[in-house]
């Protein structure tokens, strides 16, 4: 968890968004939670390591925040839909 | 705060404030750091309760939230509770939209009714910052906000200008705009150097730092009889206004290790003791070097500006008698003690003063333009009220413990962020069908372009301000209010603008958040974008662009053209009369630059449309 950092991840919806649904009474944001959690590692659950995404994003872009290794955007970036992901920055008060 | 709305001529019970409702049915989200719930600049007094559309939550544990604080969240890095632990987001809350609240005062200065500028706005807090402000909190902010229904967004943060696509800021202030939510940033605190902009995306409203007509004023005597005027907040009753030695750490100039600054190192320093001592503006804040000053055993402390912050300077809530003067004077000052083995001085604290006629003047802090991301659009947009502005604050600066009625004085685009967002409010009241760009285009076309004595606005070395350093100019609430003419944007106009960036496919798709296809939209020059402002790189080539306007003022207006040529640049505008027959119709003109020589000095200019009741004013920045 030491080589964690928060990353800001881009995603593209695919060809087919409506596709996604996996369940009739889910809705369009849990649809899109969903598949923005399948770009991350599979967890362990006997490991108690800490949940990796931080925030998934509905309206300011299609995208996620979720603390990575290097190595996990790596793999990440093969996937389908994966546009772009950087460490966050930190911006300062004015 | 107490002094700007009127500065901004906002006054109770007239006026466009009373038109405006003061800011009625208007939801101003404010990412920030947090926010102190029991302030009485957060009183519902007066309020009416939320627009129906308002979706927020208020995640106090104890039910604080009302009328006026109708929202509150905290994010990942929030410690937990969206309460304010530095006071920043208390006092750009309470500078957007805080409530009246009489008697607002620190140490006795700047003492009068607080309240904002839009007082009876409603407001969301959205706490992103602690120590920093994370993109990923801030991000999940402003997708919450737009949920939860503001109408503006108020961020007084921010980082350097890059491309927008790698502006997290920017993304989602796009998906904002798009909604029909105003984002209202801040330009940043990097002046007076050019290129140091934040927050420069076209879409977004970006505020600069001035001066208001108030000086704190803590007077330096000298032993030579000469008065320096400065500023400060902490001036003591019980100071005795007789002659101290002087000690000025950075006298020998070539001494490279003298804590001219007077950080820490000042504490070893024996010759401190019983003495004023001079020290120079940088390296570590204001108060900090008094508290070394004080440590070390001195009695006072006398701040001079470097030639970089001219004639702005800060009233601080000093621990120790202290003044800040300007630059120009710190020379006198040198040059005393260069003219006499034994210098002294004293203070004369004279507090509050309204009327200075230097008023409004850029800040030295403010960033300037042009945008680094694109130099074809002026930035900043315009100034507002960013210096010495008193607001509420999550404690007492004068360790007091029996009110909760805090207020402190701070400066930075911080400070003129939040006001600007208060008059978009009054706006987004008196014009609810109004667009983020037509707010935007109302406000930069009937900005103010001269100070207090009519002379043109200044910048921090008392000299005229550039375009880059002002933008429009001051914001004029009641004019911004009937602005004749507005230059609207909708959010498809931003495709042409993003592809003509040389953007790909993809980095556009990001903004827009669909796939877009760069080849098959026509493509424009920024400049071509119809924003209120020109900013024209002039080279040897003939540059034509084309605007449309939309009437808000009168059915039947007549407009003709005025133009300021900037220097060497050859401005042509066709047609030069502009007849509407009627409300929210749409004319468009050609506006030709052609350069009369070989071009080499940057040059200011202007276009205005006037018809016998309005005046609607483009700045023009030509640079070469």
């Amino acid at each position: 968890s030491a080589n964690l950092e928060t990353y800001i991840v881009h995603v593209e919806l695919p060809e087919s968004y409506t596709q996604l649904s996996t369940s009739s009474i889910s809705s369009p944001n849990e649809d899109l939670d969903s598949w923005y959690n399948s770009f991350l590692p599979t967890t362990i659950a006997s490991t108690n390591e800490a949940p990796r995404m931080v925030y998934c994003y509905h309206n300011v872009f299609k995208g996620f925040s979720a603390k990575l290794s290097a190595e996990d955007v790596k793999v990440m970036e093969k996937k389908p839909g994966f546009l772009s992901a950087r460490p966050q920055r930190m911006l300062s008060l004015h | 705060t107490t002094h700007s709305p009127i500065f901004l001529g906002l006054h109770q019970n007239s006026g466009f404030w009373r038109e405006s409702n003061y800011g009625k049915g208007v939801i101003i989200g404010v990412l920030d750091t947090g926010i102190e719930p029991n302030h009485p600049s957060f009183s519902d007094e007066g309020m009416p309760p939320p627009p129906a559309k308002w979706k927020g939550k208020c995640e106090f544990n104890t039910p604080v939230c009302n009328k006026k604080l109708i929202g509150a969240r905290f994010f990942q890095d929030g410690n937990g509770s969206p309460a304010d632990e530095s006071g920043h987001g208390t006092h750009t809350a309470g500078t957007a939209a805080g409530n009246f609240v009489m008697g607002a005062n620190v140490f006795g200065n700047a003492n009068g009714t607080a309240v904002g500028v839009a007082p009876h706005a409603h407001l969301a807090i959205y706490k992103v910052c602690t120590t920093g402000c994370s993109e990923s909190d801030i991000l999940a902010a402003m997708d919450v906000a737009i949920d939860d229904g503001v109408d503006i967004l108020s961020l007084s943060l921010g980082g350097s200008s890059v491309p927008f696509h790698n502006d997290n800021i920017a993304l989602g202030a796009y998906s904002a705009m798009e909604k029909g939510i105003l984002v209202s940033c801040s330009a940043g605190n990097n002046g007076p150097f050019g290129s140091t902009l934040s927050n420069d995306a076209p879409w977004i409203l970006t505020v600069g730092a001035s001066t208001i007509d108030r000086q704190i004023r803590a007077t330096a005597v000298l032993g030579n009889k000469e008065e320096l005027d400065g500023q400060s907040l902490y001036q003591p009753k019980d100071f005795h206004p007789r002659l101290y030695p002087l000690f000025y750490p950075g006298l020998n100039q070539s001494d490279t290790d003298a804590d001219r600054y007077c950080t820490e190192a000042l504490l070893n320093i024996t010759q401190v003791k019983g003495k004023i001592v001079i020290c120079e503006v940088g390296l570590i804040p204001p108060t900090s070097k008094g508290t070394n000053v004080k440590a070390a055993g001195g009695v006072g402390m006398i701040m001079i500006n470097s030639e970089q912050e001219g004639y702005t300077t800060r009233a601080d809530a000093h621990v120790l008698p202290a003044t800040n003067i300007n630059y120009a004077d710190g020379l006198k000052l040198i040059a005393y003690l260069e003219s006499t083995s034994s210098p002294v001085a004293t203070f004369s604290f004279k507090g509050t003063i309204i009327g200075d006629s230097h008023a409004p003047a850029v800040a030295s802090f403010s960033s300037r333009g042009p945008s680094y991301s694109s130099p074809g659009i002026l930035k900043p947009d315009i100034i507002g009220p960013g210096v010495n502005i008193l607001a509420a604050y999550h404690e007492s600066v004068e360790n007091s413990t029996n009110t909760k009625a805090n207020f402190h004085v701070l400066s930075g685009t911080s400070m003129s962020c939040p006001h600007l967002s208060g008059v978009a409010a009054l706006l987004k009241s008196a014009h609810p069908d109004w667009s983020p760009a037509a707010i935007k285009s109302a406000m930069m076309t009937t900005a103010d372009l001269v100070n207090l004595a009519q002379n043109p606005i200044e910048d921090e070395k008392h000299l005229p301000a550039d375009l880059f350093t002002m933008g429009s100019g001051h914001v004029n609430p009641a004019r911004a209010n009937n602005p004749g003419l507005i230059y609207d944007i909708e959010p498809k106009d931003y495709i042409p603008y993003l592809c003509g960036l040389n953007y790909s496919d993809r980095e556009v798709g990001r903004i827009l958040q669909r796939k877009a296809n760069c080849k098959a939209e026509s493509r424009i020059s920024e400049t071509q974008l119809n924003y209120p402002s020109f900013s024209i790189v002039v080279g040897s080539t003939i540059q034509k662009y084309t605007r449309t306007v939309t009437n808000v003022g009168d059915a039947n207006s007549i407009y003709r053209v005025k133009i300021d040529q900037p220097g060497g640049v050859n401005v042509t505008v066709k047609p030069r009369i502009l007849s509407f027959s009627k409300v929210n119709q749409k004319l468009s003109y050609d506006i030709t630059f052609t350069p009369l020589s070989p071009y080499e000095t940057p040059s200011d200019g202007s276009l205005t449309w006037t018809s016998a009741k309005y005046s609607v004013r483009s700045p023009i920045a030509a640079q070469p």
